[in-house]
């Protein structure tokens, strides 16, 4: 039997109760794509950056359009939570995204991966 | 498992003591509850490695200073208020670990229907693991994974969290890697 993800089951359980405004906004970017312009996007941004996966920019502000480095934060960030690395704002992205948190930032990290396993013919 | 940066860790880490801020609790849970739980959230991670963690006698000497925050509380990462960000903890050897005082924090989901309602017990042990020196983990089961659903309880350690937390301070000679499999085929 094929079990339900935790991480979409999340989206059921939380669907109605008083997220964090900011981030419970963010479901309004589903689906939302490279080259498009949603009013309030900047914000998401400024959430990746947060957490570390965008860098703060030095001159200007976020924009509210889904760019090249949008998309390669949302990469980062699906792969980093072990998600289906889409590079699009997918339901299961978007529950992971509105989800309560730690506060500590995702990116000043030494990953660790097991090693490899190596065999040798005798 | 992950690191902080140039893998911060405490040296000599033998015996760790801690405290909560007597000025910055949440009111609604009894003092003896907070205490058993966060001794209890010491204690998963004492089991797999060598380290004692004790109540400080006073705040102010402790290495481990723990307290509830609501917004802004001076460090530079303001909390948001319900849900959002839960709490934040910093690296070795800093021992600030903060839970934001404006979630609906629980010691029991019995007896606590509120459906934002976060378990402290989790919450603890998460935080726990930063101030050892684990960074956020991609492990969806792992205790350091970053984030927490409300109405969850996320508290036994997994083979990923004791792995990273073993490579900084070594194995708790007690530890069995058995004991732990075994407990953690029980909770699936």
């Amino acid at each position: 039997r094929i079990l339900p993800d935790p991480a979409v089951t999340v989206i059921t359980a939380t669907a109605n109760v008083s997220h964090n405004a900011t981030w419970h906004d963010f479901t309004k970017f589903l689906d939302a794509g490279k080259g498009s312009q949603v009013v309030g996007m900047s914000e998401l941004k400024k959430y990746f950056s947060r957490f570390g996966y965008l860098p703060v920019p030095e001159k200007t502000n976020f924009t509210d359009v889904f760019d090249k480095q949008l998309e390669s934060a949302l990469t980062l960030y699906q792969s980093r939570l072990s998600l289906p690395v889409t590079g699009k704002l997918d339901p299961e992205t978007i529950s992971a995204i509105t989800s309560p948190r730690c506060g500590v930032s995702d990116a000043p990290q030494q990953q660790h991966t097991p090693a490899k396993l190596h065999a040798t013919r005798r | 498992y992950a690191y902080f940066n140039g893998k911060p860790r405490w040296a000599p880490a033998k015996l760790l003591t801690y405290a909560i801020n007597p000025k910055h609790v949440i009111s609604y849970v009894s003092s003896s509850d907070i205490e058993t739980i966060f001794h209890r959230a010491f204690s998963r991670w004492s089991a797999v490695i060598p380290v004692n963690f004790t109540k400080a006698r006073d705040y102010s000497s402790a290495d481990i200073k723990i307290g509830f925050y609501k917004g802004d509380h001076g460090d530079g990462e303001p909390f948001d208020g319900v849900l959002g960000v839960l709490a934040h903890a910093f690296s070795p050897e800093n021992g600030r670990f903060h839970l934001d005082a404006e979630e609906s924090w629980a010691v029991d989901f019995e007896s606590d229907k509120s459906k934002v309602a976060v378990d402290l017990d989790s919450v603890a042990t998460h935080e726990i693991g930063h101030l050892l020196g684990l960074a956020h983990s991609s492990v969806k089961d792992a205790v350091m994974y970053p984030s927490l659903s409300p109405r969850t309880k996320k508290v036994d350690l997994q083979m990923d969290d004791v792995a990273g937390v073993q490579a900084l301070y070594g194995s708790n000679p007690n530890f069995k890697f058995s004991s732990l499999q075994s407990e953690n085929s029980y909770n699936h």
